[in-house]
């Protein structure tokens, strides 16, 4: 599979969140999520709870299942071990933590089953 | 230096509104 790596992920990349503060993408914490999220128009943060952790070892991926949002759907994605997801109060988080230091240089916790994701939905259009 | 927006960081997992 042709394989991703963003390079906004990379330590030291500088973020800019809905109210033009810029940060860097290792000092990110909840609130610039929620806060971000609360002043976009048309964006909203949906709770991603992590059900599965299937690993992939042959593609460097792994699948990943998650119950998301208010209406709890079923979504199930492959992603690679070292892609960071960001859980609510714990911060970015991998599959596997040392290749994403190596890949990217930045600091993950190890994602686990339960684990809470910050994704991200379009507002209702009224 | 590049400036990435914030909501590029995190998936969008589903579409809008209810199923």
């Amino acid at each position: 599979p042709q394989l991703h790596y963003p390079p906004h992920f990379m330590k030291g990349s500088i973020i800019q969140l809905s109210n033009g503060e810029l940060k860097r993408v290792e000092d990110l914490q909840t609130d610039d999520f929620v806060q971000s999220a609360e002043i976009s128009s048309d964006l909203k943060i949906d709770s991603s709870t992590v059900v599965k952790i299937e690993f992939n070892p042959d593609h460097s991926t792994a699948i990943l299942g998650f119950v998301v949002g208010e209406h709890k759907v079923q979504v199930t994605v492959e992603a690679t071990l070292e892609h960071p997801f960001f859980v609510f109060g714990q911060g970015w988080s991998s599959c596997e933590p040392d290749r994403s230091l190596h890949r990217y240089g930045l600091d993950c916790q190890k994602l686990s089953v339960g684990d809470v994701c910050i994704s991200l939905t379009h507002k209702d259009v009224q | 230096v590049p400036v990435f927006p914030w909501h590029a960081l995190v998936p969008f997992l589903t579409n809008t509104g209810p199923p």
